[in-house]
Protein backbone atom coordinates (compact mmCIF):
# COMPACT_ATOMS: atom_id res chain seq x y z
CA UNK A 1 0.00 0.00 0.00
CA UNK A 2 1.71 3.46 -1.22
CA UNK A 3 2.21 5.87 1.30
CA UNK A 4 1.34 9.02 -0.38
CA UNK A 5 3.27 12.50 0.59
CA UNK A 6 2.74 16.04 -0.86
CA UNK A 7 5.82 18.28 -0.98
CA UNK A 8 4.08 21.95 -0.56
CA UNK A 9 4.66 26.03 0.08
CA UNK A 10 3.37 28.16 -1.12
CA UNK A 11 6.40 30.54 -0.93
CA UNK A 12 7.54 30.35 -4.46
CA UNK A 13 11.47 28.94 -5.57
CA UNK A 14 11.88 27.03 -2.08
CA UNK A 15 13.31 23.97 -3.70
CA UNK A 16 9.97 21.63 -3.98
CA UNK A 17 10.33 20.54 -7.27
CA UNK A 18 14.08 19.99 -6.43
CA UNK A 19 13.82 17.71 -3.32
CA UNK A 20 10.46 16.12 -5.25
CA UNK A 21 12.31 14.92 -8.03
CA UNK A 22 15.49 13.47 -6.32
CA UNK A 23 14.03 12.39 -3.42
CA UNK A 24 11.81 10.37 -5.95
CA UNK A 25 14.80 9.28 -7.47
CA UNK A 26 16.84 8.29 -4.54
CA UNK A 27 13.95 6.43 -3.35
CA UNK A 28 13.67 4.38 -6.65
CA UNK A 29 17.63 3.86 -6.66
CA UNK A 30 17.20 2.07 -3.38
CA UNK A 31 14.38 -0.23 -4.82
CA UNK A 32 10.99 1.29 -4.10
CA UNK A 33 8.47 1.23 -6.77
CA UNK A 34 7.54 5.18 -7.08
CA UNK A 35 5.38 7.70 -8.49
CA UNK A 36 6.18 11.10 -8.79
CA UNK A 37 3.18 13.70 -10.02
CA UNK A 38 3.70 17.02 -11.05
CA UNK A 39 0.26 19.25 -9.68
CA UNK A 40 2.40 21.98 -11.04
CA UNK A 41 1.11 23.63 -14.80
CA UNK A 42 4.94 24.96 -14.95
CA UNK A 43 5.57 21.32 -15.34
CA UNK A 44 9.06 21.80 -13.70
CA UNK A 45 9.02 18.44 -12.21
CA UNK A 46 8.76 16.24 -15.51
CA UNK A 47 11.06 18.32 -17.39
CA UNK A 48 13.51 17.59 -14.78
CA UNK A 49 13.76 14.50 -15.05
CA UNK A 50 13.52 14.93 -19.29
CA UNK A 51 10.20 13.57 -19.13
CA UNK A 52 7.35 15.06 -21.21
CA UNK A 53 3.94 14.55 -21.09
CA UNK A 54 1.79 11.19 -21.18
CA UNK A 55 -0.67 10.17 -23.01
CA UNK A 56 -3.64 11.78 -21.48
CA UNK A 57 -3.12 15.29 -19.88
CA UNK A 58 -3.25 15.61 -15.60
CA UNK A 59 -6.24 18.11 -16.47
CA UNK A 60 -8.34 15.76 -17.52
CA UNK A 61 -8.30 13.25 -15.06
CA UNK A 62 -8.55 16.04 -12.39
CA UNK A 63 -12.04 18.05 -14.36
CA UNK A 64 -13.05 14.97 -16.70
CA UNK A 65 -12.32 12.04 -14.26
CA UNK A 66 -10.75 10.34 -16.51
CA UNK A 67 -8.06 7.39 -15.47
CA UNK A 68 -5.18 8.29 -14.36
CA UNK A 69 -2.96 5.36 -15.26
CA UNK A 70 -3.34 6.88 -18.71
CA UNK A 71 -1.06 9.81 -17.66
CA UNK A 72 1.88 7.96 -16.23
CA UNK A 73 4.65 7.84 -18.50
CA UNK A 74 7.83 6.13 -18.17
CA UNK A 75 10.97 7.94 -16.80
CA UNK A 76 13.83 5.81 -17.75
CA UNK A 77 14.61 4.90 -14.29
CA UNK A 78 13.70 1.89 -13.02
CA UNK A 79 11.13 1.68 -10.17
CA UNK A 80 10.06 5.30 -11.04
CA UNK A 81 6.97 6.52 -13.19
CA UNK A 82 6.18 10.17 -13.71
CA UNK A 83 3.07 11.72 -14.29
CA UNK A 84 3.78 14.88 -15.75
CA UNK A 85 1.94 18.15 -15.86
CA UNK A 86 0.71 20.58 -18.86
CA UNK A 87 0.13 24.38 -18.62
CA UNK A 88 -3.35 23.23 -19.62
CA UNK A 89 -3.37 22.13 -15.65
CA UNK A 90 -3.45 26.06 -14.93
CA UNK A 91 -7.13 26.30 -15.95
CA UNK A 92 -7.50 23.64 -13.36
CA UNK A 93 -7.59 25.70 -10.29
CA UNK A 94 -10.24 28.26 -11.67
CA UNK A 95 -12.59 25.23 -13.43
CA UNK A 96 -12.81 22.67 -10.72
CA UNK A 97 -14.23 25.14 -8.53
CA UNK A 98 -17.73 24.18 -8.83
CA UNK A 99 -17.11 20.16 -9.39
CA UNK A 100 -18.40 17.81 -7.29
CA UNK A 101 -15.72 16.53 -4.91
CA UNK A 102 -13.35 19.07 -5.79
CA UNK A 103 -11.15 18.78 -3.36
CA UNK A 104 -10.80 14.86 -3.15
CA UNK A 105 -10.56 14.47 -7.16
CA UNK A 106 -6.79 13.42 -7.23
CA UNK A 107 -7.39 11.24 -4.09
CA UNK A 108 -10.08 9.38 -5.74
CA UNK A 109 -8.15 9.43 -8.49
CA UNK A 110 -5.00 7.70 -7.24
CA UNK A 111 -7.06 4.75 -5.79
CA UNK A 112 -6.68 2.35 -8.59
CA UNK A 113 -2.94 2.95 -8.79
CA UNK A 114 -1.65 3.00 -4.96
CA UNK A 115 -1.29 -0.95 -5.05
CA UNK A 116 1.80 -0.62 -7.53
CA UNK A 117 3.73 1.25 -5.99
CA UNK A 118 5.68 1.91 -2.33
CA UNK A 119 5.89 5.86 -2.62
CA UNK A 120 3.74 8.23 -4.14
CA UNK A 121 5.76 12.02 -3.85
CA UNK A 122 3.04 15.14 -5.23
CA UNK A 123 5.41 18.33 -6.54
CA UNK A 124 2.75 21.08 -5.16
CA UNK A 125 2.46 24.75 -7.59
CA UNK A 126 3.45 27.42 -5.32
CA UNK A 127 0.06 28.45 -3.71
CA UNK A 128 -2.55 27.03 -1.51
CA UNK A 129 -5.29 26.61 -4.43
CA UNK A 130 -6.92 23.78 -5.54
CA UNK A 131 -4.76 21.80 -7.00
CA UNK A 132 -2.45 22.02 -3.28
CA UNK A 133 -5.36 21.27 -1.78
CA UNK A 134 -6.18 17.98 -3.70
CA UNK A 135 -2.72 17.35 -2.94
CA UNK A 136 -3.06 17.63 0.60
CA UNK A 137 -6.36 15.78 0.60
CA UNK A 138 -4.44 12.57 -0.77
CA UNK A 139 -1.56 12.48 0.94
CA UNK A 140 -0.63 11.59 4.91
CA UNK A 141 2.02 13.44 5.20
CA UNK A 142 3.48 16.94 3.96
CA UNK A 143 6.90 17.76 2.94
CA UNK A 144 7.87 21.44 3.39
CA UNK A 145 11.28 22.67 1.78
CA UNK A 146 12.17 25.70 3.33
CA UNK A 147 14.67 27.77 2.04
CA UNK A 148 17.29 29.32 4.41
CA UNK A 149 15.69 33.16 3.78
CA UNK A 150 13.80 35.45 5.87
CA UNK A 151 11.06 35.68 3.33
CA UNK A 152 10.58 32.49 3.29
CA UNK A 153 9.58 32.35 7.12
CA UNK A 154 6.77 34.13 6.96
CA UNK A 155 4.57 31.99 4.84
CA UNK A 156 5.17 29.09 7.34
CA UNK A 157 1.88 29.91 9.24
CA UNK A 158 -0.05 30.13 6.65
CA UNK A 159 0.67 26.65 5.51
CA UNK A 160 0.27 24.93 9.04
CA UNK A 161 -2.97 26.86 8.80
CA UNK A 162 -3.74 25.40 5.66
CA UNK A 163 -2.85 21.88 7.29
CA UNK A 164 -5.23 22.13 10.17
CA UNK A 165 -8.22 23.09 8.21
CA UNK A 166 -7.67 20.05 5.70
CA UNK A 167 -6.82 17.45 8.26
CA UNK A 168 -9.98 18.82 10.19
CA UNK A 169 -12.17 19.39 6.61
CA UNK A 170 -11.03 17.07 4.53
CA UNK A 171 -8.37 14.64 5.22
CA UNK A 172 -7.66 13.43 8.80
CA UNK A 173 -4.88 11.40 8.70
CA UNK A 174 -3.06 14.45 6.84
CA UNK A 175 0.46 15.56 9.27
CA UNK A 176 3.44 17.60 9.00
CA UNK A 177 5.44 14.66 7.82
CA UNK A 178 8.83 16.41 7.45
CA UNK A 179 10.33 19.84 6.86
CA UNK A 180 13.70 20.62 4.36
CA UNK A 181 16.14 23.10 4.98
CA UNK A 182 17.22 23.90 1.47
CA UNK A 183 19.96 26.43 -0.44
CA UNK A 184 21.73 26.32 3.25
CA UNK A 185 24.78 28.79 2.93
CA UNK A 186 27.26 27.64 5.86
CA UNK A 187 28.89 31.63 5.12
CA UNK A 188 25.92 33.43 5.65
CA UNK A 189 25.00 34.08 9.19
CA UNK A 190 20.96 34.74 7.46
CA UNK A 191 21.16 31.06 6.95
CA UNK A 192 21.85 30.12 10.42
CA UNK A 193 19.36 31.91 11.73
CA UNK A 194 16.86 31.03 9.91
CA UNK A 195 17.95 27.26 10.82
CA UNK A 196 17.96 28.08 14.48
CA UNK A 197 14.67 29.55 14.28
CA UNK A 198 12.64 26.45 12.76
CA UNK A 199 14.43 24.45 14.52
CA UNK A 200 12.94 26.07 17.31
CA UNK A 201 9.27 25.91 16.16
CA UNK A 202 9.54 22.09 14.54
CA UNK A 203 12.28 20.74 15.77
CA UNK A 204 10.17 17.36 15.83
CA UNK A 205 9.63 17.31 12.37
CA UNK A 206 12.60 19.10 11.07
CA UNK A 207 14.81 16.52 8.95
CA UNK A 208 18.82 16.54 10.19
CA UNK A 209 20.15 16.79 6.42
CA UNK A 210 20.46 20.52 5.53
CA UNK A 211 20.65 20.96 1.73
CA UNK A 212 23.05 23.18 0.76
CA UNK A 213 22.81 26.21 -2.17
CA UNK A 214 24.79 24.18 -4.97
CA UNK A 215 25.18 25.37 -8.82
CA UNK A 216 24.90 21.65 -9.19
CA UNK A 217 20.91 21.46 -8.21
CA UNK A 218 20.24 24.39 -10.95
CA UNK A 219 22.03 22.58 -13.52
CA UNK A 220 21.24 19.58 -13.43
CA UNK A 221 17.49 20.03 -14.75
CA UNK A 222 18.27 21.62 -17.80
CA UNK A 223 19.48 18.04 -18.64
CA UNK A 224 16.87 16.36 -17.61
CA UNK A 225 19.01 14.50 -14.80
CA UNK A 226 18.57 13.86 -10.96
CA UNK A 227 21.55 15.46 -8.90
CA UNK A 228 23.20 11.68 -8.84
CA UNK A 229 23.11 11.32 -12.29
CA UNK A 230 24.87 14.87 -12.99
CA UNK A 231 27.07 15.05 -10.48
CA UNK A 232 27.18 12.07 -7.65
CA UNK A 233 29.89 12.87 -6.07
CA UNK A 234 29.28 16.39 -5.05
CA UNK A 235 28.16 17.77 -2.02
CA UNK A 236 24.43 18.16 -2.78
CA UNK A 237 24.04 14.56 -4.41
CA UNK A 238 25.38 13.77 -0.57
CA UNK A 239 22.94 15.94 1.13
CA UNK A 240 19.96 14.66 -0.82
CA UNK A 241 21.40 11.14 -0.19
CA UNK A 242 21.42 11.42 3.17
CA UNK A 243 17.63 13.13 3.13
CA UNK A 244 16.58 9.67 1.01
CA UNK A 245 17.92 7.62 3.96
CA UNK A 246 16.11 10.29 6.98
CA UNK A 247 12.86 10.22 4.36
CA UNK A 248 12.77 6.08 3.93
CA UNK A 249 13.81 5.54 7.63
CA UNK A 250 10.89 7.61 9.23
CA UNK A 251 8.62 5.87 6.35
CA UNK A 252 9.48 2.41 6.71
CA UNK A 253 9.18 3.25 10.69
CA UNK A 254 5.55 4.94 10.60
CA UNK B 1 -1.99 59.99 -14.41
CA UNK B 2 -0.43 57.02 -12.78
CA UNK B 3 1.54 55.00 -14.77
CA UNK B 4 0.19 51.03 -13.27
CA UNK B 5 2.80 47.99 -13.73
CA UNK B 6 2.35 44.54 -12.92
CA UNK B 7 5.27 43.00 -11.91
CA UNK B 8 4.51 39.30 -12.26
CA UNK B 9 5.99 35.88 -13.06
CA UNK B 10 4.22 32.62 -11.94
CA UNK B 11 7.68 31.13 -11.50
CA UNK B 12 8.38 31.19 -8.32
CA UNK B 13 11.30 32.85 -5.68
CA UNK B 14 12.31 34.80 -8.83
CA UNK B 15 12.36 38.60 -7.35
CA UNK B 16 8.73 39.34 -7.53
CA UNK B 17 8.74 41.09 -4.34
CA UNK B 18 12.27 42.62 -4.17
CA UNK B 19 12.23 44.02 -7.35
CA UNK B 20 8.64 45.38 -6.93
CA UNK B 21 9.65 47.40 -3.60
CA UNK B 22 12.75 48.62 -4.64
CA UNK B 23 11.68 49.89 -7.52
CA UNK B 24 8.76 51.57 -5.63
CA UNK B 25 11.40 53.22 -2.94
CA UNK B 26 13.74 54.41 -5.99
CA UNK B 27 11.51 56.30 -7.40
CA UNK B 28 9.88 57.49 -4.58
CA UNK B 29 13.12 58.57 -3.81
CA UNK B 30 13.55 60.40 -7.14
CA UNK B 31 10.77 62.28 -6.58
CA UNK B 32 7.66 60.40 -7.67
CA UNK B 33 4.02 59.90 -5.99
CA UNK B 34 4.13 55.98 -5.76
CA UNK B 35 1.55 53.06 -5.07
CA UNK B 36 2.91 49.74 -4.27
CA UNK B 37 0.17 47.34 -4.39
CA UNK B 38 1.14 43.70 -2.47
CA UNK B 39 -1.24 41.48 -4.27
CA UNK B 40 0.27 38.12 -2.68
CA UNK B 41 -1.59 36.56 -0.10
CA UNK B 42 2.30 35.52 1.10
CA UNK B 43 2.10 39.78 2.03
CA UNK B 44 6.11 39.71 1.64
CA UNK B 45 6.16 43.34 -0.35
CA UNK B 46 4.57 44.94 3.10
CA UNK B 47 6.41 43.34 5.51
CA UNK B 48 9.54 43.89 3.37
CA UNK B 49 8.57 47.68 3.81
CA UNK B 50 7.53 47.35 7.58
CA UNK B 51 4.23 48.06 6.73
CA UNK B 52 1.70 46.09 8.39
CA UNK B 53 -2.38 45.92 7.57
CA UNK B 54 -4.06 49.23 6.43
CA UNK B 55 -7.75 50.29 7.56
CA UNK B 56 -9.59 48.08 5.62
CA UNK B 57 -8.50 44.61 3.79
CA UNK B 58 -7.78 44.17 0.18
CA UNK B 59 -10.01 41.02 0.48
CA UNK B 60 -12.93 43.55 0.67
CA UNK B 61 -11.77 45.91 -2.05
CA UNK B 62 -11.89 42.89 -4.51
CA UNK B 63 -14.35 40.70 -3.45
CA UNK B 64 -16.54 42.98 -1.63
CA UNK B 65 -15.74 46.36 -3.82
CA UNK B 66 -15.14 48.66 -0.71
CA UNK B 67 -12.95 51.72 -1.96
CA UNK B 68 -9.33 50.95 -1.77
CA UNK B 69 -8.07 54.02 -0.06
CA UNK B 70 -9.43 52.49 2.94
CA UNK B 71 -6.34 49.92 2.19
CA UNK B 72 -4.04 52.52 1.35
CA UNK B 73 -1.03 52.59 4.24
CA UNK B 74 1.71 54.79 4.84
CA UNK B 75 5.07 53.47 4.22
CA UNK B 76 7.26 56.05 6.83
CA UNK B 77 8.76 57.27 3.04
CA UNK B 78 8.68 60.55 1.38
CA UNK B 79 5.90 59.64 -1.61
CA UNK B 80 5.72 55.93 -1.14
CA UNK B 81 2.23 54.84 0.02
CA UNK B 82 2.25 50.74 0.39
CA UNK B 83 -1.84 48.60 0.32
CA UNK B 84 -0.52 45.64 2.25
CA UNK B 85 -1.94 42.14 1.50
CA UNK B 86 -3.12 39.78 4.22
CA UNK B 87 -3.61 35.87 4.16
CA UNK B 88 -7.49 35.95 3.47
CA UNK B 89 -6.58 37.84 -0.18
CA UNK B 90 -5.93 34.00 -0.70
CA UNK B 91 -9.53 32.84 -0.65
CA UNK B 92 -10.09 35.69 -3.37
CA UNK B 93 -8.64 33.75 -5.67
CA UNK B 94 -11.52 31.29 -5.20
CA UNK B 95 -13.90 33.51 -4.22
CA UNK B 96 -14.22 35.97 -7.32
CA UNK B 97 -14.99 33.31 -9.47
CA UNK B 98 -18.63 33.90 -9.64
CA UNK B 99 -18.19 37.59 -9.22
CA UNK B 100 -19.34 40.21 -11.87
CA UNK B 101 -16.36 41.71 -13.53
CA UNK B 102 -14.17 39.31 -11.74
CA UNK B 103 -11.13 40.41 -13.92
CA UNK B 104 -11.29 43.98 -13.62
CA UNK B 105 -12.21 44.25 -9.72
CA UNK B 106 -9.06 45.96 -9.01
CA UNK B 107 -8.53 48.16 -12.20
CA UNK B 108 -12.20 49.40 -10.95
CA UNK B 109 -10.86 50.22 -7.49
CA UNK B 110 -8.16 51.76 -8.81
CA UNK B 111 -9.82 54.73 -10.78
CA UNK B 112 -10.27 56.37 -8.22
CA UNK B 113 -6.34 56.91 -6.34
CA UNK B 114 -4.85 56.73 -9.88
CA UNK B 115 -4.91 60.75 -10.26
CA UNK B 116 -3.18 61.16 -7.04
CA UNK B 117 0.12 58.72 -7.95
CA UNK B 118 2.93 58.61 -10.60
CA UNK B 119 3.79 55.29 -10.98
CA UNK B 120 1.75 52.25 -9.38
CA UNK B 121 3.43 48.94 -8.81
CA UNK B 122 1.63 45.50 -8.22
CA UNK B 123 3.23 42.98 -6.85
CA UNK B 124 1.69 39.39 -7.57
CA UNK B 125 1.60 36.06 -6.10
CA UNK B 126 3.81 33.11 -7.79
CA UNK B 127 0.82 32.01 -10.14
CA UNK B 128 -1.85 32.95 -12.93
CA UNK B 129 -4.92 32.87 -11.06
CA UNK B 130 -7.36 35.74 -10.94
CA UNK B 131 -5.46 38.15 -8.69
CA UNK B 132 -2.55 38.11 -11.28
CA UNK B 133 -5.04 38.24 -13.74
CA UNK B 134 -6.66 41.44 -12.28
CA UNK B 135 -3.11 42.94 -11.93
CA UNK B 136 -2.67 42.35 -15.77
CA UNK B 137 -6.30 44.18 -16.34
CA UNK B 138 -5.31 47.08 -14.79
CA UNK B 139 -1.50 47.38 -16.11
CA UNK B 140 -0.42 49.08 -19.09
CA UNK B 141 2.96 47.21 -18.40
CA UNK B 142 4.57 44.16 -17.11
CA UNK B 143 7.49 43.83 -15.16
CA UNK B 144 9.03 39.95 -15.41
CA UNK B 145 11.98 39.32 -13.11
CA UNK B 146 13.53 36.27 -14.33
CA UNK B 147 16.09 34.39 -12.37
CA UNK B 148 19.23 33.70 -14.00
CA UNK B 149 18.07 29.90 -13.26
CA UNK B 150 17.53 26.93 -16.08
CA UNK B 151 14.19 26.37 -14.73
CA UNK B 152 12.90 29.88 -15.04
CA UNK B 153 13.10 29.92 -18.74
CA UNK B 154 10.54 27.43 -18.70
CA UNK B 155 7.70 29.23 -17.65
CA UNK B 156 8.32 31.98 -19.89
CA UNK B 157 6.24 30.90 -22.92
CA UNK B 158 3.52 30.45 -20.67
CA UNK B 159 3.90 34.39 -19.06
CA UNK B 160 3.71 36.10 -22.64
CA UNK B 161 0.80 33.70 -23.89
CA UNK B 162 -1.30 34.66 -20.56
CA UNK B 163 -0.47 37.96 -21.38
CA UNK B 164 -1.12 37.89 -25.56
CA UNK B 165 -4.52 36.66 -23.72
CA UNK B 166 -5.07 39.24 -21.23
CA UNK B 167 -4.59 41.64 -23.47
CA UNK B 168 -7.06 40.73 -26.47
CA UNK B 169 -9.48 39.65 -24.20
CA UNK B 170 -9.21 42.06 -21.07
CA UNK B 171 -7.10 44.59 -21.68
CA UNK B 172 -5.61 46.23 -24.77
CA UNK B 173 -3.12 48.23 -23.74
CA UNK B 174 -1.14 45.97 -21.88
CA UNK B 175 2.39 45.04 -22.92
CA UNK B 176 5.52 43.28 -21.81
CA UNK B 177 7.09 46.39 -20.47
CA UNK B 178 10.50 44.89 -19.19
CA UNK B 179 12.32 42.01 -18.42
CA UNK B 180 14.72 42.25 -15.62
CA UNK B 181 17.45 39.20 -14.94
CA UNK B 182 17.95 38.49 -11.51
CA UNK B 183 20.16 36.68 -8.93
CA UNK B 184 23.48 36.66 -11.59
CA UNK B 185 26.29 35.07 -10.50
CA UNK B 186 28.74 35.68 -13.27
CA UNK B 187 30.85 33.21 -11.74
CA UNK B 188 28.22 30.97 -13.47
CA UNK B 189 27.93 29.32 -16.32
CA UNK B 190 24.77 28.88 -16.28
CA UNK B 191 23.72 32.41 -15.51
CA UNK B 192 24.95 33.96 -18.59
CA UNK B 193 23.89 31.29 -20.67
CA UNK B 194 20.28 31.97 -19.21
CA UNK B 195 20.89 35.78 -19.91
CA UNK B 196 21.78 34.90 -23.29
CA UNK B 197 18.91 33.14 -24.27
CA UNK B 198 16.79 35.75 -22.81
CA UNK B 199 18.59 38.52 -24.62
CA UNK B 200 17.76 36.19 -27.85
CA UNK B 201 14.42 36.26 -27.35
CA UNK B 202 13.43 39.22 -25.65
CA UNK B 203 16.19 42.17 -26.66
CA UNK B 204 13.66 44.75 -27.10
CA UNK B 205 12.61 44.60 -24.05
CA UNK B 206 15.50 43.21 -22.00
CA UNK B 207 16.39 45.75 -18.50
CA UNK B 208 20.27 46.23 -19.06
CA UNK B 209 20.70 46.27 -15.92
CA UNK B 210 21.38 42.57 -14.25
CA UNK B 211 20.51 42.31 -10.46
CA UNK B 212 23.20 40.51 -8.76
CA UNK B 213 22.92 37.73 -6.30
CA UNK B 214 23.26 39.34 -2.70
CA UNK B 215 22.92 38.11 0.83
CA UNK B 216 22.28 41.67 1.37
CA UNK B 217 19.20 41.71 -0.61
CA UNK B 218 17.76 38.84 1.39
CA UNK B 219 18.56 40.29 4.96
CA UNK B 220 17.13 43.96 3.95
CA UNK B 221 13.22 42.89 4.33
CA UNK B 222 14.23 40.96 7.84
CA UNK B 223 14.89 44.85 8.73
CA UNK B 224 11.78 46.13 6.95
CA UNK B 225 14.16 48.00 4.78
CA UNK B 226 14.80 48.59 1.19
CA UNK B 227 18.43 47.66 -0.48
CA UNK B 228 19.02 51.71 -0.46
CA UNK B 229 18.36 52.05 3.44
CA UNK B 230 20.08 48.64 4.21
CA UNK B 231 23.13 48.91 3.10
CA UNK B 232 23.35 51.64 0.55
CA UNK B 233 26.82 51.48 -1.00
CA UNK B 234 26.06 47.89 -1.97
CA UNK B 235 26.49 46.40 -5.21
CA UNK B 236 22.77 45.36 -5.29
CA UNK B 237 21.84 48.80 -4.44
CA UNK B 238 24.02 50.06 -7.40
CA UNK B 239 22.14 47.68 -9.24
CA UNK B 240 18.59 48.64 -8.57
CA UNK B 241 19.69 52.13 -8.34
CA UNK B 242 20.49 51.58 -12.14
CA UNK B 243 17.41 49.70 -12.88
CA UNK B 244 15.24 52.22 -11.44
CA UNK B 245 17.20 54.66 -13.79
CA UNK B 246 16.65 52.88 -16.56
CA UNK B 247 12.86 52.32 -15.60
CA UNK B 248 12.44 56.08 -14.93
CA UNK B 249 13.67 56.73 -18.46
CA UNK B 250 11.35 54.23 -19.81
CA UNK B 251 8.60 55.75 -18.35
CA UNK B 252 9.14 59.18 -19.07
CA UNK B 253 9.85 58.53 -22.47
CA UNK B 254 6.35 56.52 -23.08
N1 LIG C 1 19.98 23.72 -2.99
C1 LIG C 1 19.94 24.45 -4.12
N2 LIG C 1 21.00 25.19 -4.47
C2 LIG C 1 20.97 25.97 -5.57
N3 LIG C 1 19.92 26.06 -6.40
C3 LIG C 1 18.84 25.33 -6.11
C4 LIG C 1 18.77 24.49 -4.97
N4 LIG C 1 17.55 23.88 -4.95
C5 LIG C 1 16.89 24.35 -6.03
N5 LIG C 1 17.67 25.20 -6.75
C6 LIG C 1 17.31 25.99 -7.93
O1 LIG C 1 16.53 27.09 -7.47
C7 LIG C 1 15.39 27.27 -8.30
C8 LIG C 1 14.14 27.02 -7.47
O2 LIG C 1 14.04 25.65 -7.11
P1 LIG C 1 12.72 24.80 -7.45
O3 LIG C 1 12.24 25.11 -8.81
O4 LIG C 1 12.99 23.40 -7.09
O5 LIG C 1 11.75 25.47 -6.36
P2 LIG C 1 10.18 25.33 -6.28
O6 LIG C 1 9.82 25.59 -4.88
O7 LIG C 1 9.75 24.07 -6.89
O8 LIG C 1 9.71 26.57 -7.22
P3 LIG C 1 8.19 26.92 -7.62
O9 LIG C 1 7.66 27.63 -6.39
O10 LIG C 1 8.29 27.84 -8.81
O11 LIG C 1 7.52 25.63 -7.92
C9 LIG C 1 15.55 26.29 -9.47
O12 LIG C 1 16.15 26.97 -10.52
C10 LIG C 1 16.46 25.20 -8.91
O13 LIG C 1 17.22 24.61 -9.91
N1 LIG D 1 19.37 39.30 -6.22
C1 LIG D 1 19.14 38.56 -5.14
N2 LIG D 1 20.17 37.96 -4.52
C2 LIG D 1 19.95 37.15 -3.46
N3 LIG D 1 18.77 36.93 -2.90
C3 LIG D 1 17.71 37.50 -3.45
C4 LIG D 1 17.82 38.36 -4.59
N4 LIG D 1 16.58 38.79 -4.92
C5 LIG D 1 15.74 38.23 -4.04
N5 LIG D 1 16.41 37.47 -3.14
C6 LIG D 1 15.87 36.63 -2.06
O1 LIG D 1 15.37 35.46 -2.69
C7 LIG D 1 14.09 35.12 -2.17
C8 LIG D 1 13.06 35.21 -3.30
O2 LIG D 1 12.88 36.56 -3.69
P1 LIG D 1 11.43 37.22 -3.72
O3 LIG D 1 10.68 36.83 -2.50
O4 LIG D 1 11.59 38.65 -4.02
O5 LIG D 1 10.86 36.46 -4.99
P2 LIG D 1 9.35 36.36 -5.46
O6 LIG D 1 9.40 36.10 -6.91
O7 LIG D 1 8.63 37.57 -5.00
O8 LIG D 1 8.84 35.07 -4.65
P3 LIG D 1 7.31 34.51 -4.66
O9 LIG D 1 7.21 33.76 -5.95
O10 LIG D 1 7.24 33.60 -3.46
O11 LIG D 1 6.43 35.71 -4.56
C9 LIG D 1 13.83 36.09 -1.03
O12 LIG D 1 14.22 35.47 0.17
C10 LIG D 1 14.71 37.29 -1.34
O13 LIG D 1 15.10 37.94 -0.19
MG1 LIG E 1 8.31 23.74 -8.40
MG1 LIG F 1 6.82 37.69 -3.93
Amino acid sequence: MARVFAVANQKGGVGKTTTAVNLAVYAAGAGRRVLLIDLDPQGNAGSSLGVQSGEQPLYDVLVDGEPLQGSVALSRRMGLDVVPSTSALAAAEVELVPVERREFRLSDALESLVPRYDVVLLDCPPSLGLLTVNALTAAEGLITPIQCEYLALEGLGQLTGTLRIVRSRLNPRLDMFGIVMTMFDSRTRLSRQVVDEVRKHYARTLFRTLIPRSVYLSEAPSYGQSIFEYHGASKAAQAYSSLGEEFLTRVEAG
